[in-house]
């Protein structure tokens, strides 16, 4: 098992630091904010108030010692950027760091933040995608130019076989499952298997595919 | 098209009130901070220096008049709260909102709100998971129970063909595509098809079939 330690226990550090809990790995966290802190200390056991700039504080808890730092600060920019730097230094194999802007992110690129995390963008953008078109349930952005939506199936391509709806051909997505109105789910359809009304297709393509297919729904 | 107001300009509210625009929609921009609102002038033709929680205000812009709101003030829950309810007393059809606590989202419900969203909670499970397990990739939770996968292609199913690895049969999951190591991506992948070293197989299905694979990755 890797063990995690996350610095910064607001909103995104929080559910982080939670989730690897529940999903049984060793974690420690970190935040200057006794009140945090204390909130935390009843189900995370090695919760720590520190000054995570203080490379001192750090090494004496033995952040060195961990896999794999999460760096979760976002308003305090110079705390991030100092707290990711210094937790690299010290040799924590891998860090990931939230960022607030580009130029932030830009900065943490440079100093060996291995992967970066902007929660409030990411979800900003596969929101406003979803309110654009009425149809689609969930649009989301997977590594590289690769793409799901989930969209309601609209009225023309209701009642027709997948075989005939051919969107394979005339897009270059493909839809991988259908919802059914009762909550079923096939993520496995068949030539022959139909969209109704009230179901859900499930289309993964790259961008310009999935754009195409947008247009028609 | 359907006229958006986005009522707060924050990361989120900002990364969606920007996004809206690049896909070519009508919106309006409110945010009591008017060094924020001069920042977007510039992009965002329609932007005003506003109290959301003031009726007068809102009504005087015409906010009225608009198709769907977005509430995107977290920090200070009394003005997200008094915001939501006056834009929806208002007659906005369709209102969604920023929820940073589960107190929060849950008098959100209460009061109207027609869908809401909690940014950093959702992104930070999503990272959790993708941190677990080193094979994966992305970790998505789609609508209801239906989840998606990105995998690495682990070393016992390489040069497999999909026929023989039968992963629908063993775990109730579907492999829908295979994105090659050269960055190109099969949708629709067939049986013969094999997945080597350096790809990712993406996987759909419900929660408990992608955790059983995710265990064998
Ligand atoms: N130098 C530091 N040492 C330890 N913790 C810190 C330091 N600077 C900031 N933090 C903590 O990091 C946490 C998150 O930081 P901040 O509130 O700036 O980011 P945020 O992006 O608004 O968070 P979120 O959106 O996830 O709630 C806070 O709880 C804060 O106390
Ligand atoms: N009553 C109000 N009227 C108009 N704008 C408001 C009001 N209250 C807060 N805002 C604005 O809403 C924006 C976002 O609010 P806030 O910073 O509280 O949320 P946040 O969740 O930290 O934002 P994010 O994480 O998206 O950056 C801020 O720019 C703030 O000025």
């Amino acid at each position: 098992k890797k063990q995690f330690v996350v610095i910064g226990l607001g909103r995104f550090g929080g559910s982080v630091i939670k989730t690897l809990q529940e999903l049984g790995h060793d974690v420690m966290g970190i935040d200057q904010n006794e009140r945090l802190v204390q909130e935390y200390a009843p189900s995370i056991p090695h919760v720590y108030v520190v000054d995570s700039t203080d490379v001192h504080a750090l090494r004496q808890i033995g952040v060195q010692n961990f896999d794999h730092a999460i760096v979760a600060i976002g308003d305090d920019l110079q705390a991030s950027i100092l707290t990711t730097l210094i937790v690299k230094d010290i040799g924590v194999p891998f860090v990931t760091a939230k960022a607030t802007t580009d130029y932030h992110r830009r900065v943490l690129e440079r100093i060996g933040a291995d992967r970066i995390i902007m929660p409030e963008r990411d979800t900003g953008v596969r929101v406003a995608h979803q309110l654009t078109r009425s149809n689609v349930i969930d649009y989301l952005e997977l590594s590289q130019d690769f793409m799901l939506v989930e969209v309601l199936v609209p009225s023309h391509m209701q009642g027709k076989t997948l075989k005939a709806l051919n969107v394979r051909a005339k897009y270059g997505c493909n839809i991988v499952a259908i919802r059914k109105r009762d909550g079923t789910l096939n993520v496995s359809p068949l030539a022959e298997d139909k969209g109704e009304m009230g179901d859900l297709f499930v289309v993964i393509g790259n961008k310009s595919s999935i754009v195409r297919f947008e247009k028609d729904v």
